[in-house]
């Protein structure tokens, strides 16, 4: 696992909350409000597993802690998004909060209803992203969440070691977790 | 310089419909190593400023695989776990086209490898 300089995290009263917005102005068309809500809900809720943090979403987006949004080419923040597949999104350190997609993506909460070879899985991204928010960097480890790649039409959202390793160091461990389940699941799914 | 056609012959990876439209044209520099010179390698030294690979480019960047490159190579290839070769091989060139996150990979201060 790896930080960002300075290993940047949130700082807030104990126990931790952190809500999270979607831009009125910068989403996309083709997925339901329901479908993105539960995509995302998931993708918090297993960093909220490891850490004693929570994450709610809050209604007033200019107020929330995560700014959460979908964006074209050059969106203003000095990185550029460059069309299909390429980059597929970034998300700021510690406390920024910003989280960006890029819109040209085919982003895909079901494979079954999206046939595209370019698809994406939106939670897979957004659980990645989401380390980013939380202070984490790239991992080395291909199997981590935090590894920088994704192949289209792949799905991939567990938390590994890696990344368990990497977010409690900087927010400590959830109380209700347990590292034998984690191992356990590993081990399995490497078999 | 590889043909187009030992593309298809040594991979799958390369062919498969998964390979990014943005960074496609990458593929032509399959066993590229220093001293070599292919057009469009300029893009590749962008590619690696972009992630934090190579720190600064000079205004006038050339298709020549010089030593800042392969030094750009070897930290991508160290960093990503593969095959640390110095090269533009399969591997790393696979792992290169792939759509990917657009934060750089080499911010870290601190890494632990399992």
């Amino acid at each position: 696992f790896a930080y960002f300089p300075g290993e940047p995290r949130w700082n807030r009263p104990n126990p931790m909350s952190l809500s999270y917005a979607f831009s009125p102005d910068h989403m996309i068309s083709y997925l339901t409000a329901s479908d993105m809500r539960a995509v995302f809900q998931r993708a918090f809720s297993r960093w909220a597993a490891v850490i004693p943090v929570s994450f709610y979403e809050a209604q007033d987006y200019h107020s929330a802690d995560v700014k959460i949004g979908f964006y074209s080419g050059d969106h203003g923040d000095g990185q550029p998004f460059d069309g299909v597949l390429g980059v597929l999104a970034h998300a700021f350190s510690p406390e920024s909060g910003r989280f960006h997609l890029d819109a040209a993506e085919t982003w895909a909460v079901d494979f079954g209803n999206q046939k595209s070879r370019m698809a994406v899985d939106l939670e897979s991204v957004a659980t990645h992203e989401i380390g980013h928010v939380l202070g984490l960097g790239h991992s080395s480890v291909k199997e981590a969440i935090m590894y920088p790649s994704l192949i289209p039409r792949t799905k991939k959202v567990d938390l590994r070691v890696d990344d368990v390793e990497g977010v409690q160091a900087l927010y400590g461990s959830n109380p209700n977790f347990r590292f034998s389940s984690l191992l356990a699941s590993e081990t399995s799914s490497n078999q | 310089r590889p043909s187009p056609g030992s593309l298809t012959e040594k991979s799958t990876v390369l062919t498969a419909d998964h390979i990014n439209a943005t960074w496609h044209q990458f593929q032509k520099f399959l066993d590229a190593s220093t001293g070599s010179h292919v057009t469009g390698l300029s893009e590749l030294k962008k590619y690696f400023k972009l992630f934090g690979y190579i720190a600064a480019l000079d205004t006038n960047v050339t298709d020549t695989f010089d030593e800042r490159l392969e030094s750009a190579v070897i930290r991508y290839q160290s960093k990503l776990g593969l095959p640390v070769t110095g090269k533009l091989d399969l591997d790393t060139l696979s792992q290169i086209m792939l759509p990917r996150c657009g934060m750089s990979d080499t911010h870290e201060l601190h890494t632990t490898r399992h």
